[in-house]
Parts: C-alpha cells; structure tokens; sequence
C-alpha cells in the first residue's frame, strides 16, 4: 500500500506545472525515502530529476517500493480538479494498475476522489555522475525566468557566461542582439533577492532557449534559482521544493560545428 | 551550432 498526503496540494500543482510542457509522461518511484522522478523530454536534450522527500509529508507510507507510470496530461487535469488550499493524497495498493487522488477541502465538507489508470513505462534510467561545477550562479527565479523570456526574442540560442564579476547572458539573431549582464550583489538585505556567483574557473556555454523557457515553468516553485556549469558538461538549474524536495533540469549545451 | 543529446554525457544506469 502506498498512501502520501501534502497538506498543500499547491505544490503538487506546481510540480506538474513545472514538468508538464517538457515530459507527456514520467514514472513516479515510490521508495520509504519518498517519491524521485527522472525523465528525458523527447528529444532526449534535457532531463528533469525530481525529488519528494517522505519526511516532507503529512502522512507517509510505502509498505513496498512502487512505480507509477503517470501521464502527466492526464494528472494535470485532476490535480486542476484540487483548490490551492484542499489536502491532497495520493495513494495506491501494490502493484496496482491505477493511483486515486483525494482532494479534502479545509473544513472537511467537501471530499473528491479521482482514480486515474497507471502506464506501463520502461523509460531508461540515466546515472548522473557527481560534478564540481566550475560555476555556480544563484539569483532570483523570476529575473531568470524574465531573462529567458527577453533573451528568446533575439535567437534561438542563450550563450551564458561566467566570470567572478557576475554572470552574462547573450543571444543574437535576425533582429540583432542582446546582453544582459548581472553583476554579483554585494549586501541585499534579502537573500532570495541576491545574485552570487562561486566561481572556480570562468565558464562560457551555450544553451537553446525554449528548453531554458520551459525550465522557468517552475519558478512559482522557489525565490531562487542555482545554475551549476562547467565546461562541456550539462547545465544544472535547481529549484528547491518548499522543505520538502528539489526539481533539477539538465541540458545539454550547443557546441560550434 | 550543433546541439548535443544529455544520453551522451549521462549513461544508462
């Protein structure tokens, strides 16, 4: 029996929204050390790593380890079913073929339950080798996601830049070209609103834009943003999940011909 | 510009 109840379904909300454009499909795990999810989009130029934490629920239980092939469209549409506020549950007997989720309003009055058929996914697991990132960048999601979307006007491709000063985004195209410099802050009074560079060695990689786009689908999830980089290997953007977990996009950079 | 796939920088566990 599988049994996980959040008090704020908001966050499922936000995950799905975070995932949802990039992945039709993905396979929940389901461990006693909570719920890890990782899926490549389909064109296998990015992949999302989700982690739940079990402690970060209201109530869990996972009597035996179980996969769940979700389809995302698909629990996207239930979960738009939930109020922000409702608790939600999601639970499933062992080697079920189907997941219920219970939305339960505030005062208890109203109670929903949706039962939605499971996938049989055998999508590969990939090993992602333990890095020390030559940089790594943390600033205010939303300035990332306004610099994904301002940047993605001008090409197709973001070229981010790395030094101890700060950090560059460029991109150039048909209309011309732009760069948007962040300088690193020296004393902001709050830490989500401050832009820090850790920097080993200066980095210069080039990304596609409509991945970093869809990456920023998961701002409402965190303040913050961490982007780890060294050269020639995949950026890393983190957003933390609340105390509960981390979602973590890979992306593979463009190199020249 | 050539965009790489993440399978050749991540390996099949």
């Amino acid at each position: 029996m599988f049994e996980a109840r959040l008090v704020q379904s908001s966050i499922l909300k936000k995950v799905l929204e975070a995932i949802k454009d990039l992945l039709n499909e993905a396979t929940f795990d389901c461990s006693d050390s909570g719920i890890q999810l990782q899926a490549m989009d389909n064109s296998h130029v990015s992949l999302v790593s989700m982690n739940l934490r079990s402690d970060g629920f209201d109530k869990y239980r996972c009597d035996r380890n179980i996969s769940m092939g979700m389809n995302l469209g698909s629990m996207t549409k239930i979960l738009k079913c939930a109020a922000n506020e409702d608790v939600v549950t999601m639970k499933a007997q062992d080697n079920a073929d189907t997941v219920t989720f219970v939305f339960e309003s505030p005062n208890q009055e109203k109670v929903s339950d949706y039962e939605m058929k499971l996938m049989n996914l055998d999508q590969e697991h990939l090993g992602i080798p333990e890095t020390e990132y030559a940089c790594v960048v943390r600033l205010p999601a939303g300035e990332f996601a306004r610099i994904c979307r301002d940047l993605s006007q001008f090409g197709e491709s973001v070229v981010i830049s790395c030094t101890k000063e700060g950090v560059k985004f460029s991109s150039a195209g048909d209309i011309g070209s732009a760069n948007i410099k962040l300088a690193q802050t020296s004393n902001v009074d709050k830490e989500e609103l401050a832009v820090t560079v850790e920097m080993q060695e200066p980095v210069t990689l080039t990304f596609a834009s409509r991945y970093l786009n869809s990456f920023t689908k998961a701002t409402s999830l965190s303040n913050v943003v961490q982007l780890s980089m060294s050269p020639d290997v995949p950026l890393v953007v983190e957003y933390r999940i609340g105390e509960i977990g981390h979602i973590r996009y890979y992306l593979a950079p463009k190199i020249e011909d | 510009m050539y965009q790489r796939q993440i399978t050749s920088f991540f390996s099949s566990a």
